[in-house]
């Protein structure tokens, strides 16, 4: 089956979205 | 604002020490996650594993799995441990933050054996671990061993130790067999 994968990077970028 | 699912909803625990309860009454349930969004919103909130009290921990387990050996997710499992010595103090953050990123993100790829995650503070040294389910299941403890020193960035010769919780629980022996080292 397909599965969430996130890097750390995309995952850092996030952090500062509002 | 549409929030970015996660693979798994995730569990914060915090445990301090406190004579006058038992362990497991010491263990704290923080909060629930299942999206980037909630996880960021709970991890810039909470102070970090460098900020808390000397003796407590943090653990980050899948919902519904209690971070102690007898929960059934755990009980044939083990952990690689990550020891780190007292003046890698200032590091300890990133490596926490670095090691939630690699189980929220499912840095561990085919392999779903991760339960969660557990970083000690500790006077004589930290220590970061990652539980897996499985301790029998060589392939998927080795590819997670792997990936976990690689989003940690860490050198080659920092040796990780690979440990069964049952080996872990033998209380008189002052240093615990290691099944695995990479």
């Amino acid at each position: 089956g397909t599965k969430i994968v996130y890097e750390r990077t995309f995952l850092m970028n996030l952090r500062n979205s509002p | 604002l549409v929030k970015h699912p996660l693979q798994h909803a995730w569990t914060l625990w915090y445990y301090e020490p406190d004579r006058t309860k038992t362990w497991e009454d010491n263990q704290n349930q923080v909060s629930t996650f299942n999206t980037v969004e909630d996880f960021w919103s709970l991890f810039t909130h909470i102070r970090q594993p460098s900020e808390v009290k000397i003796g407590s921990d943090y653990s980050l387990f899948k919902e519904n799995i209690r971070p102690m050996w007898e929960d059934k997710a755990n009980k044939n499992g083990g952990r690689w441990m990550i020891s780190l010595n007292r003046n890698q103090r200032p590091e300890l953050d990133r490596y926490w933050i670095d090691t939630v990123l690699c189980l929220i993100g499912e840095a561990f790829e085919n392999f779903d054996d991760v339960c969660g995650a557990v970083v000690n503070i500790r006077p004589k040294g930290d220590k970061i671990a990652v539980w897996t389910s499985n301790s029998n299941n060589k392939d998927a403890l080795i590819e997670i061993g792997r990936k976990l020193k690689e989003g940690l960035n860490l050198p080659e010769r920092f040796k990780i130790h690979y440990q069964t919780h049952n080996d872990a629980m033998v209380k008189n022996s002052s240093t615990v067999k290691s099944l695995y080292e990479i």
